[in-house]
């Protein structure tokens, strides 16, 4: 129904806007029902930087903008798990530190399950998978619990 | 809802039987390239239902099972099997292909038919088209949505 | 032939004449997400003749002129210098496009049309279509490459 | 003409025989004329696996790849310079510290200028541009020279 999409809008748009700056500090974002009421607008505001089409962005900064987007329908409808890949490759530390600690909290109330190379990413985990091929072509997993 | 386990059995390059075990918090997975890490994330959608051959990264749904490799034969079968609580109840979601094309879904080990696994998971969350899965270089799909597709993920949130 | 030095002036975020001096041995560029770094890359291709708007990430040519930040207004001109050394002698390849739309090519400081860039370049490795420049995001497209086009790519290194 | 593609084509193979075991270590690539004589067809047999189609391959194994059929045409004919923007995003470590040898190498007779966020390419390398925006929405640049 109409009034159920309005309300739902209004709860990822308050988190997008409560989101967006976490991830892009001193920066802001937001959703926005376009002319027709048929699709949800995205503008973000880097910081200091205009509001631009998405293209210009860089790469790292449209993972950015994905994330928060994520994050904040995650937060209006918690899903049990989220299973992310490689999401750290366009970033850098400072981002993916501030990223890290969000899913910390995120958590706390989801199970998060994260592929990566990065160390900055394995050491602030709980739980750490080591997947090997030991024998030629077969894949082998060994458990090593952190915290 | 949570999830409990995964199990893969001769699905890609998990030839043995082989459990991953959800824990809460946050959990990595990590290895070398090519090692299967990707590979888990297949057979999460693939047991869920999914029906695309190009998401799963294969020509034809029957590559999804051991085709061989140095030291081992191709092998006839491919199992992956999810289990979860929900509400103190377990449940188990099972999907199994034969080399012959054969496909089969069982619901706490009762055949059932793709559908009930759809109707079990919808609502939940975990399904097939999950915004909560960023499969591998997928990563900027969220922020280049089409504003009517965004419309839809955002409904479907309601 | 060698690379010596880049020059940016109001080349997208370079709102400042900027200049890379272009060393031997292995360089690296680096800093935060959005910072300007896959800009350069921008300005190499640009410089070099590019007149595709998309793989420059913008929506028309117009875009790459410094459109205004929270401290500076807009300007009207972007500029990009690209110095070479071949056998003893210094080239500089220039280009030039105004807010009303107007693009210019320049070799030492003569204007020239881009088919003279392209006749420059042509057969040096440098050029805007060289496989020797991987755009971000792009590392897997030689390993995806159609049979005719990796054809094609070897058939231009004879 | 027909003579100087097939020497051309020769001498890459060669060379794609030769780099695609340096970065697979223990693996094989090469490279065919397909039935037709019209395109080039690319296998690759990683480490202890079978050949297969390119797509089941990993995000890793097919930038691998990619390096490696570049790293033949650069030596077939060498190129003044080559710019990579964050090529080893997709790589684990070990195949990070292969690659990074090769382009030492390569870095002889090549300007190479990667772009990058990782601390083992940076510190292989002989010198450090950094951009940063001190001034927002502006880019500016410092050179470290490490040699
Ligand atoms: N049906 C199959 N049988 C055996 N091996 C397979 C099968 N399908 C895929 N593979 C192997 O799985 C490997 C890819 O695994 P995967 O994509 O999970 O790697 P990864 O750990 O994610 O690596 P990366 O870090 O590079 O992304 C390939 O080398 C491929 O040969
Ligand atoms: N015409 C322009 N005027 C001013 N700023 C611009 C212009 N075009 C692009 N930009 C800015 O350049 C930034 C992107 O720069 P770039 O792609 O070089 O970043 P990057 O350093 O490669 O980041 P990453 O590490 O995330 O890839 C965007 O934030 C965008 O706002
Ligand atoms: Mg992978
Ligand atoms: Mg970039």
């Amino acid at each position: 129904s109409k009034e159920l999409f309005l309300e739902t809008f209004s709860r990822v748009n308050d988190a997008f806007q409560r989101f967006a700056p976490m991830l892009f500090k001193g920066g802001k974002g937001m959703l926005a029902l376009d002319a027709e009421g048929q699709g949800v607008e995205l503008y973000i505001q880097p910081p200091g930087k205009k509001v631009v089409r998405m293209e210009l962005l860089s790469g790292g900064e449209k993972a950015l903008i994905s994330l928060s987007f994520l994050l904040s329908l995650m937060e209006t409808k918690p899903s049990p798990f989220t299973l992310m890949d490689e999401i750290d490759a366009p970033l850098d530390d400072a981002n993916l530190v501030s990223l890290l600690k969000i899913m910390q909290e995120i958590s706390k109330q989801t199970q998060v399950v994260l592929i990566t190379h990065n160390r900055i990413t394995m050491e602030s985990s709980n739980t750490i998978y080591g997947i090997t091929m030991e024998e030629e072509g077969i894949s082998k997993t060994i458990a090593i619990k952190l915290a | 809802m949570k999830l409990s386990s995964l199990e893969l059995f001769g699905f890609k390059s998990f030839y043995n039987r082989t459990v991953f075990r959800f824990s809460d918090g946050v959990t990595t997975l990590v290895g070398p390239n090519g090692c299967g890490k990707s590979n888990i994330v297949d057979a999460i959608v693939w047991v869920l239902g999914e029906r695309g051959t190009k998401s799963l990264r294969v020509k034809e749904m029957g590559d999804v099972i051991f085709h061989g490799s140095n030291g081992r034969k191709p092998v006839n079968l491919a199992e992956v099997t999810l289990s979860l609580t929900d509400d103190g109840q377990d449940i188990s979601i099972k999907r199994r292909i034969y080399r012959d094309g054969i496909n089969e879904y069982y619901i706490n080990g009762e055949i059932v038919r793709l559908k009930d696994v759809q109707d079990l998971t919808m609502g939940t969350g975990i399904g097939v088209n999950s915004y909560a899965i960023i499969e591998q270089g997928n990563i900027e799909y969220l922020a280049q949505m089409k504003p009517v597709e965004r419309r839809t993920v955002i409904e479907e949130t309601s």
